[in-house]
């Protein structure tokens, strides 16, 4: 039968909380191995980018949500890191399948990957809370304050890096309902339709050293 | 099940969007 939208939610929250319980708030035997197959040990990076990130996003939370709601926005981090890291060991087995390869050092201590995984966990998190979601109702409930694109600014991450998650993070979260796959489809859209545009986004810089790159090659006659 | 469309290609992945390949 079809769900009321507070029994969706409910239904939504407890599976991701449920799917959760298993991965612990540490990386998993599995993951801490693709660390340690890194010719720099990410471990350390990593766990230090969290805790700085986690008092970061909490204090944000309480001043978008309320004064009260900072320990909230921990609880919502630290779902937020369970998420990240169980992503993030499928996608490096993903890898690991297409490219042959188990050390992932460039990638693993490329700290814009990390706090793209990271914000894009934390937006699955809040849009399966209904915390990031536009509403129809407008724009005057505390909820619209942690609309996407807020944990960009939040992180001060570029929208273009955050672009390059989105996909491989819907491929190897497999068990993300479509309300949360539809959500991250509306922020990419988003992305490439206005934010990457704006001065400052790391596009420009991309399309400067394609067109330098390109400029010593001869153009192409137009077709008859 | 979800309509997402899927646009890299095999031979791309995360490790070429970060310039790791």
């Amino acid at each position: 039968p079809p769900q009321t939208p507070i029994r969706a939610a409910m239904t939504s929250i407890q599976q991701l909380r449920g799917d959760l319980i298993s991965s612990g708030d540490q990386p998993s035997t599995n993951l801490a191995t693709y660390f340690k197959n890194c010719t720099v040990d990410p471990t350390q990076d990593v766990l230090k980018r969290l805790e700085t990130l986690g008092h970061v996003y909490s204090q944000r939370f309480g001043q978008a949500v309320g004064p009260r709601s900072t320990v909230l926005g921990m609880q919502r981090f630290n779902l937020g890191v369970r998420l990240y890291y169980q992503v993030m060991e499928e996608m490096l087995k993903m890898e690991e399948q297409r490219l042959s390869v188990q050390n992932f050092s460039k990638l693993l201590n490329d700290s814009t990957f990390h706090s793209s995984l990271l914000a894009c966990a934390l937006e699955v998190v809040m849009a399966t809370y209904g915390e990031s979601r536009y509403k129809s109702g407008g724009v005057d409930s505390a909820e619209t304050d942690l609309c996407f694109p807020w944990i960009l600014d939040v992180f001060r991450l570029p929208a273009f890096d955050f672009y390059k998650v989105i996909e491989s993070f819907i491929k190897a979260d497999h068990t993300m309902n479509k309300d949360i796959v539809k959500h991250l489809e509306t922020c990419e859209n988003l992305i490439m339709e206005r934010i990457a545009w704006r001065t400052g986004s790391p596009l420009f810089e991309l399309l400067k050293q394609e067109h330098a790159g390109g400029a010593a090659e001869q153009l192409e006659t137009p077709a008859s | 099940s979800h309509d997402y469309h899927f646009g890299l290609e095999d031979h791309e992945g995360i490790s070429e969007l970060f310039d790791c390949d």
